[in-house]
């Protein structure tokens, strides 16, 4: 029969986008909004 | 060949091309440790000097007189000892987990392969000759080139170092996960370098990822599923312009579900294997849930890899409906489907449905048949020829080829669309008495149960949310059940569409508005059949069903 | 009977591979990139003095309502964090520039005298984070755009 697919951890009624905060497929909870943000290699002193 | 044994030959076939170019010429005496001395230097200057473009510059200068990259075989002989001395020193750095389990496998240290990370973004970003950063655009093929170049040395040296410790349980895929989501991180960032070529960029993790899939790696499988689904790779595939990185991104997902086949049809999931489907649903919620267009339009080629027995897998691709769209509640009461606007639409099909017909040479035939109705021997011989000795590990699956059904009736139906258009401009024609009606009715009488179940999947396969393939194969199968020559066979309309509703959500549209109509019309007389009163616990799925459809 | 066995054999080593997969699947760490600024010899400070940035920094409204000098300490002692981004945002935001030459953080002290594509030339204010850690007036300057971040 299936799993309950409600179980495993992904906020299905979000109105945001999953895939920004999807933490991997082993994840059992997203991830809290780790930033996506990139530093130019000129900002390494 | 959509069908699973196409998939798996190509996967094999891709398994020995890798590891046959992964068989490298002797490399001259002294080259490791040239290759570590270069290295040494690198993390040098990265750790002590982090950020000064001159100092990258400097050692970007010397990488050059080692002729790297200039010198293909240098270059190639550079990335991979550097590789396998970075992992080896990353596997190397292992240390005692506090705590953990005897056979746990300890915690790595990834500044080695982090420095070496940047390094091969640098020699990608900047390293091509005669491109300063003015004309840095104009070196963009050379640094596609390069990139591919790089990313296929760390696939063989992969490979290669998969095959001498995967046996002894010795392979640690880690260090080559990290340093792929290092380069997978960096190299998709906005940046004015690589940006322009940025689908290119994808496509060329795709086509690695496409290389290291399960089939051909399975020691690197979950790693592999991590990265295909990782937020800097799949939104970026599937986001990428004018949807050029869905075909990429079905190519992973078919290879995922072509390895997993076997398990998943056999219901006999190792752990491991139970895991890595659990991640797979994971992947898919996320899909259907930010990108449900794209399980959409590929429906029916995700449909041939996944096996008959995988009813809330298919279900999964089925519900996927475009974003645009606001599905009417199925259980409104009188709803009036034939006037909804959208069942004139014909859904979007990205996945060639013909391929597996014209692989068996059956479409010219077919498509004679349905505008002349001759010659009649096609019709009386067609059962037979979709029979075809489907077998995997020397035991036979099925005595039919799935994915020639599929494509037949997928087939057929948009035939018939056509003609009802051609007719009379809307899809209101009854569709009796039609020549693919013939087909669908003579396969139905003369298949044999197997036969007959794979039909109706497939059929069964197109009820998905409103469009006119939708609203034409559910009244296919409510005349099918209508017209049936014995009620065994209504039961077994009833068992597809009941199969896919006890399972858990979620569940097509289109397989609702089909089984309430059947439930509900006087014209089929459902409660009147036996089978659904034959055994209390079947009476009772069926009032709850219909509980829950009322 | 050998085909049989040696497909047996192969199917086993695939699930024995895919199982050494399960065992040695990355887990959080293998994916994270250090986020904060590991000091290679970390100064050993009392118990109450936090090693991680407060989860108010994770975001950037704070960061508008931060002095430059705090700006600036941020984007240059916590490089290759979450916060050095912000910080940068918000000085751009506030009309500092970023000269990947000298690593340094000019403003224009007024509207330049002269302006090319290639360059422009001026008074500026430049935050001296080397030797004074403080902002000084430059004269006469010349910032090359291909120096700008």
């Amino acid at each position: 029969l299936g799993s309950d697919l409600t179980t495993l951890g992904l906020n299905l009624n979000s109105s945001e986008c999953l895939y920004s905060t999807f933490a991997s497929p082993w994840a059992e909870a997203p991830i809290t909004r780790e930033p996506q943000f990139s530093l130019p290699l000129c900002y390494y002193m | 060949v959509q069908s699973n044994v196409g998939h798996t030959v190509n996967a094999t076939c891709a398994a020995r091309e890798l590891r046959l170019a992964s068989i490298v010429p002797e490399d001259p005496a002294g080259a490791r440790e040239q290759v570590t001395g270069l290295l040494e230097q690198w993390i040098r200057v990265w750790n002590e000097s982090p950020g000064s473009e001159k100092a990258y510059a400097q050692y970007l200068t010397l990488l050059q007189q080692h002729g790297v990259p200039r010198n293909e075989q240098s270059t190639e002989r550079f990335v991979r000892l550097a590789t396998v001395i970075c992992v080896e020193s990353c596997v190397e750095s292992r240390t005692a987990e506090e705590g953990a389990s005897a056979d746990s496998l300890g915690v790595l240290t990834y500044s080695v392969v982090d420095a070496y990370a940047k390094l091969l973004i640098l020699l990608v970003k900047y390293a091509i000759p005669d491109s300063s950063p003015s004309t840095v655009l104009a070196g963009t093929p050379q640094r596609l080139d390069l990139l591919n170049r790089v990313l296929l040395t760390l696939t063989r040296t992969l490979v290669s170092n998969y095959d001498k410790t995967v046996e002894m349980d010795n392979f640690d895929q880690r260090p080559y996960f990290r340093l792929f989501l290092n380069l997978l991180q960096d190299l998709n960032v906005p940046d004015p370098v690589l940006d322009s070529s940025n689908p290119r960029v994808l496509a060329a993790f795709a086509t690695v990822l496409h290389a290291l899939q399960p089939a051909v790696t399975p020691g690197f499988a979950f790693s592999w599923l991590e990265l295909v689904s990782h937020r800097m790779f799949m939104p970026n595939l599937l986001l990428a312009k004018n949807q050029k990185g869905w075909a990429l991104m079905h190519r992973l997902l078919v290879d995922l579900f072509v390895f997993l086949e076997p398990y998943l049809r056999q219901v006999q999931l190792s752990d491991a294997a139970r895991l890595l489907y659990k991640g797979a649903l994971r992947v898919l919620l996320v899909l259907l849930h930010d990108f449900p267009e794209f399980l959409s339009d590929y429906h029916f080629s995700f449909c041939d890899v996944i096996p008959s027995s995988c009813i809330q897998l298919r279900n999964l691709f089925l519900s996927a409906f475009p974003r645009s769209m606001r599905l009417p509640d199925p259980f409104t009461p009188n709803l009036k489907v034939d006037l909804l606007p959208e069942i004139s639409q014909p859904p979007r099909i990205l996945s060639n449905c013909v391929i597996a017909l014209e692989a068996c040479a059956l479409r010219e035939p077919l498509d004679e048949y349905l505008l002349t109705r001759h010659p009649i021997s096609f019709l009386l011989d067609l059962p037979r020829k979709l029979l075809d000795a489907n077998t995997n590990n020397d035991h036979v699956i099925t005595s039919y080829n799935v994915p020639l059904v599929n494509s037949l009736v997928v087939h057929v139906g948009m035939t018939a669309i056509s003609q009802l258009h051609t007719k009379s401009g809307n899809l209101q024609q009854p569709i009796a008495h039609s020549t693919p009606m013939d087909v669908f009715q003579h396969l139905m009488n003369n298949l044999d149960s197997e036969g007959r179940y794979f039909l109706l999947n497939a059929i069964a396969n197109q009820l998905r949310y409103p469009n006119n393939h939708t609203h034409y194969f559910s009244c296919v199968l409510l005349y099918l059940f209508a017209e049936a020559t014995s009620e065994y066979i209504q039961e077994q309309v009833t068992r597809v569409l009941l199969e896919r509703l006890i399972v858990h959500r979620p569940h097509p549209w289109g397989l609702l508005i089909t089984f309430i109509e059947l439930i509900k019309n006087p014209r089929y007389s459902f409660w009147s059949h036996g089978f659904t009163h034959c055994a209390t616990e079947i009476e009772r799925v069926f009032e709850s069903v219909a509980r829950s459809c009322m | 009977d050998d085909l049989r066995a040696h497909r047996a054999a192969a199917e086993a080593r695939r699930l024995a591979a895919l199982a050494l997969s399960m065992r040695r699947a990355p887990r959080k760490r293998d994916a994270e990139r250090p986020r904060q600024y590991v000091p290679r010899n970390p100064y050993a400070t009392p118990a109450a003095f936090p090693t991680q940035p407060a989860a108010v920094f994770d975001g950037a409204a704070v960061f508008a309502r931060l002095g430059t000098d705090t700006l600036f300490f941020v984007f240059y002692y916590q490089q290759g964090t979450y916060q050095q981004y912000l910080a940068a945002r918000e000085l751009k935001k506030q009309s500092w520039r970023y000269h990947k030459k000298y690593m340094t953080w000019f403003q224009r002290h007024e509207e330049p005298k002269a302006t090319t594509d290639a360059f422009e030339q001026g008074t500026y204010v430049y935050f001296d984070y080397e030797t004074g850690w403080c902002q000084r007036i430059k004269s006469d300057f010349t910032f090359e755009y291909a120096y700008l971040e």
